[in-house]
């Protein structure tokens, strides 16, 4: 999280609010309750009080507006910029203007009112942006439903102001996960298109093999229709197909987007009912099979016939010997299994029956 | 390279000067005391930082991708 130069924060734990005007998008008695739980998230995390006041100067002004409006700081017309709040102090100070030209909704359909005015109340208050993509300070849009703040977010409002001396329950979104930590787990790894995809709880890493970095973001920036989490994930790159497991359902995505008919339950592969879910899965292109892992044993799904092979399921310890019992996620390279196991990744030969290397899981970025 | 930019290349260009000096406070013209590249290209390196880009200093499509997403209007440079 960041803050303004000089902590600027508001000195009186009740902050005054106001709403000038309205957009024509939305029921002024939804804007109203919008606004009102947006600046609720705060107070929960904070022992910040908020008052509406119908007439007069309040301290966070609150309008609707598009293009030049009034503040020499113009908007842009749909899309780009959507809000701007000015941070803690007197005249212009905690404001919050919403671009009038976008369309606000209270739904996932862009844009949700809701989650950029709590962004917005969060800079009227004093936070600057955090450069966590998973935290909702960061400034590029996303949606997401559930309580809005992450770890990051309510530590930075609680640096300037404290706690809630009710300490109300509340249960904010884990900080992104740190590529730099040699006790890193992966939920699931998959190819997209010459790209390594790496899934680890709300995230994914994005691993281009011309580029040093591998790129953080949230699963639901790029794929909205995705839940929270994965569970396993594998290309088939001769349909040019990426299925993502997350519990009983299983998405099907060319690229971007959702192929039509999906999500489907993971059992149509003809997985018993009795599976709940899919640990890790890879495709071997040589042999056109898709290998699913779930706990202590793994099945074998043939592309060609549509059906799951015959003699499945077998021991993951038997069959691939040296990687343990359980695997969290695997991957396909040259001939090579990347088998990723709490803190470990097995490079293990297809060919050769055996484990190659031992390596952390993030020697995979890099 | 001294050779001439495209018409996409100069719309990039535009794209990254405006969205630089709103969120990453890049200097107008001859303001400052760096040379203009030079300001371009640590700004672009300061917001590739920023979002955790691979800090190249240059315009890629990912650092383009980044600057076309729809986002708040307060700069990510608190000060």
């Amino acid at each position: 999280y960041n803050v303004f130069p000089r902590n600027l924060k508001w000195e009186n734990k009740e902050v005054t609010y106001r709403i000038v005007n309205y957009t024509p998008d939305l029921p002024k008695s939804a804007v109203d309750k919008v606004l009102q739980k947006a600046l609720n998230v705060w107070s929960g995390v904070t022992p910040l009080t908020f008052r509406r006041m119908t007439e007069g100067t309040a301290d966070i002004m609150i309008q609707f507006g598009n293009g030049e409006h009034g503040d020499f700081n113009p908007f842009d017309g749909p899309n780009g910029l959507l809000a701007h709040a000015y941070p803690p102090g007197r005249g212009l100070g905690g404001d919050t203007h919403f671009d009038e030209d976008e369309k606000w909704t209270i739904d996932s359909e862009e844009y949700n009112l809701f989650r950029v005015a709590v962004h917005e109340f969060g800079h009227a208050l004093g936070l600057a942006h955090s450069n966590d993509p998973g935290a909702l300070m960061f400034p590029i849009y996303s949606y997401s439903e559930g309580y809005p703040l992450s770890e990051d977010d309510v530590e930075g409002i609680q640096f300037l102001y404290g706690k809630n001396p009710d300490s109300r329950k509340v249960h904010p979104k884990p900080v992104a996960p740190n590529k730099c930590d040699p006790m890193l787990t992966f939920d699931a790894v998959t190819e997209l298109r010459g790209e390594t995809m790496v899934f680890k709880g709300r995230f994914y890493w994005r691993v281009h093999p011309n580029m040093a970095e591998p790129e953080l973001a949230l699963i639901k920036s790029t794929w909205p229709m995705l839940p929270n989490k994965v569970d396993a994930a594998f290309e088939n790159p001769h349909s040019d197909r990426v299925f993502i497991f997350s519990g009983i359902r299983m998405w099907a995505l060319s690229g971007y987007d959702l192929v039509e008919g999906y999500p489907k339950y993971i059992h149509k592969l003809g997985l018993p009912k009795t599976i709940r879910k899919v640990d890790a899965a890879v495709y071997i292109p040589d042999t056109g099979k898709t290998l699913l892992f779930t706990e202590e044993e793994y099945w074998s799904y043939d592309d060609n016939s549509g059906k799951m092979e015959s003699g499945y399921p077998r021991s993951i310890e038997s069959d691939f010997p040296g990687i343990g019992e359980e695997v969290d996620a695997v991957g396909y390279h040259y001939g090579y299994l990347n088998f990723f196991h709490k803190s470990l990744q097995f490079e293990y030969s297809y060919n050769s029956r055996k484990v190659i290397r031992v390596l952390r899981p993030n020697s995979l970025l890099n | 390279s001294g050779m001439p930019l495209s018409s996409e290349e100069i719309d990039e260009r535009l794209l990254a000067e405006k969205y630089l000096r709103q969120f990453y406070h890049l200097p107008n013209g001859l303001q400052g005391s760096r040379k203009p590249s030079d300001s371009f290209q640590s700004k672009v390196r300061e917001m590739q930082e920023f979002f955790g880009l691979e800090v190249t200093g240059s315009l890629d499509g990912n650092t383009l991708e980044v600057m076309k997403q729809p986002r708040c209007g307060v700069s990510d440079v608190a000060e």
